[in-house]
């Protein structure tokens, strides 16, 4: 049973500690603002107004106790920092940041954070790939190059098999799934499975056979 | 060919747009900051700086041809929603803005933007439900229920095969491909495969079910 002490109760923050709350673990939430701390008092197990660059503070909170940390300190790139190095120093088994900038990144990496997360970016590059590539409704990257996509059934490929299509030996673009309304999913979609409309096909493939298949398929 | 309009230049916006730039797209992007204006200039196609709640200066800048715009404004949300609603009196015909709370989704929905991004939530349910279950890399949610995950092998599973761990049997949990390494993928793995460790399996399953094989494989 884990527990979860949370720093910065920025949007970030605040989603995390109530996602987390929601699933019944308990949360030990920090932020130096009390109009934060009073926002978010319903959606954590106990929220506390105090400056978490203070040691003293920590110490007495009990925070060296818990196993994972989660620092959301945004704007102040200090105190993100130092929080963090606190928290190693406290014997904090896992210690997860989010990072404002790659420069972040690398600082909070090399003083021992165990993951640096980088939400804005992140998203930032899920949405660049989706307009790029009109089709895309969501991805996972599997490798830099490799990605498993979600495809809305562009009206060129309805009405087929995917035996007629035969988007593998075309495009080298494995279709692993195929998803029909809210509920329904074929894995694997028979060859001889026809593609309705509002169908959404999900592809294993490298990014640029994607690009290619979607661009052929327009 | 498309062309972008973003409107303003934080973290998520200044990432769109330098990766759309990037990918050889077209990106005018506009922030009332010059500061944030000259951080971008080498990321952009054109950088303006202006106020983009005031629709002469939209006009003048020609924002009306795009057929996509990215209205990235965060705390400001009186000016977020009053851009957007600029952007689609001005006939532009897709727009995306990013909200800050559910509150803010709700009025960017009603009055017309196309696509409501929320990049802290969205990171943030992801990292909770990877913090959840230790092993959990990274998922593609597939419906509610259904989600392809990246789990990293447990060394419980370790030197084994797939034929062996019997996981599809056991746990309906289907393991469609492997990764091993930074490059190498094999889709689907074969049912002789070894399970080395460091592996990272990509399965399509249930939350349920991938919970229950996690906890049972810990
Ligand atoms: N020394 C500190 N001790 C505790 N909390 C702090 C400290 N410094 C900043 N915070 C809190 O961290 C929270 C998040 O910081 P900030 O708003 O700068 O980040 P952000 O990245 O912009 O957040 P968001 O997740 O909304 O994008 C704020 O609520 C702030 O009060
Ligand atoms: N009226 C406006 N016209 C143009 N740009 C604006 C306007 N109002 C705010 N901006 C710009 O929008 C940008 C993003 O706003 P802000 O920093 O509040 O958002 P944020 O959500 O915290 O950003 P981040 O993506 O870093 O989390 C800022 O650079 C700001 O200068």
């Amino acid at each position: 049973i884990k527990e979860f002490v949370l720093i910065g109760l920025g949007r970030f923050g605040s989603s995390v500690a109530s996602h987390l709350h929601s699933m019944g673990y308990e949360v030990l939430a920090i932020d130096i603002d009390e109009k934060r701390v009073q926002k978010n008092k319903d959606f954590c197990t106990h929220v506390v107004q105090a400056d978490a660059t203070d040691e003293q503070t920590l110490r007495a909170l009990g925070v060296a106790n818990f196993e994972v940390a989660i620092v959301s300190i945004g704007h102040d790139m200090q105190a993100s920092i130092l929080v963090a190095l606190l928290l190693k120093d406290l014997g904090i088994p896992r210690v997860i940041a989010k990072a404002s900038s790659d420069v972040h990144g690398k600082v909070l990496k090399r003083i021992g954070v165990d993951r640096v997360i980088f939400p804005e970016r992140d998203m930032a590059i899920k949405l660049a790939n989706h307009l790029a590539i009109d089709n895309i409704i969501d991805y996972l990257e599997i490798t830099p190059d490799v990605s498993i996509v979600e495809v809305s059934a562009t009206p060129e490929i309805q009405g087929q098999t995917l035996r007629e299509l035969d988007i593998r030996a075309k495009y080298d673009v494995n279709i692993v799934a195929l998803r029909r309304g809210v509920t329904e999913v074929l894995v694997p979609p028979g060859p001889d499975e026809v593609i309705r409309p509002g169908d959404i096909l999900i592809a294993l493939a490298t990014n640029e056979n994607v690009r290619r298949w979607q661009e052929a398929t327009r």
